[in-house]
């Protein structure tokens, strides 16, 4: 463990909890994609497969759990609280995200490190990762007025995988045949599908304005 | 190497 990848899992904490903070605490989820938090719960769900079978630390265990747990009761709030669903726009969040779906599966299939049913479903789910946030960010070009826990929930999600990007630099370094080819990729793309939302937040941000992205 | 150690991370 170094201090990247510490800094870059409690980042994704930090997401997950100003989500579940705005949704719980305002009982609102404008603006926030089901879709996006869908694709996470799968994300999630197909990469701990190995949350009992493998124990790898106390704290690997206890944040597969978190985060299984907390994208998953997000799934939840928004398509059951009786508050919290009435906020949700669903003629907004239209991207077709079952489409992202059976891609990345196929995609999986063909590139994977070794062909075993656990290998193949964790390689899904770093594709699947990878274009996760792609509804939430089309939602965000149609959402006018973003507010601000939502600006900061997407700009902590994009900035965890930037940091696990460091880690991986420093652990190629400093490790002996560290090499991951197929999760290097996978993490350097899906970070710059953030590229344009982080110059925009960086600019609400330096202008203290609000934040909009051009549709 | 085995499926532990080349997922070590989250």
């Amino acid at each position: 463990m170094n201090i990247f990848r510490l800094a870059g899992d409690m980042t994704h904490l930090a997401s997950v909890l100003v989500l579940l903070l705005k949704i719980h605490t305002i009982k609102s989820c404008a603006g926030i994609s089901l879709k996006t938090q869908e694709l996470y719960a799968l994300v999630f769900a197909t990469r701990y497969l190995d949350l009992f079978t493998d124990y790898i630390s106390l704290y690997n265990t206890l944040m597969k759990l978190i985060f299984l747990v907390s994208s998953f009761s997000i799934v939840w709030y928004i398509r059951h609280h009786k508050i919290v669903r009435r906020s949700y726009d669903k003629d907004q969040d239209t991207f077709r995200h079952y489409f992202l779906v059976l891609p990345c599966f196929l995609l999986a299939l063909v590139i994977n490190e070794k062909f075993t049913v656990k290998e193949i479903m964790w390689t899904f789910s770093l594709y699947l990762e990878a274009v996760a946030i792609l509804p939430q960010l089309v939602l965000l070009q149609r959402t006018r007025n973003i507010d601000n826990l939502t600006g900061q929930y997407v700009f902590l999600l994009g900035a965890y995988r930037s940091l696990y990007i460091l880690n991986w630099i420093y652990r190629y370094f400093t490790e002996p045949h560290y090499v991951h080819w197929i999760t290097w990729i996978s993490g350097l793309v899906q970070t710059l599908l953030y590229a344009d939302f982080f110059y925009y937040y960086f600019q609400s941000w330096k202008n203290n304005v609000k934040l909009e992205l051009p549709a | 190497s085995g499926y532990v150690s080349r997922h070590d991370e989250l």
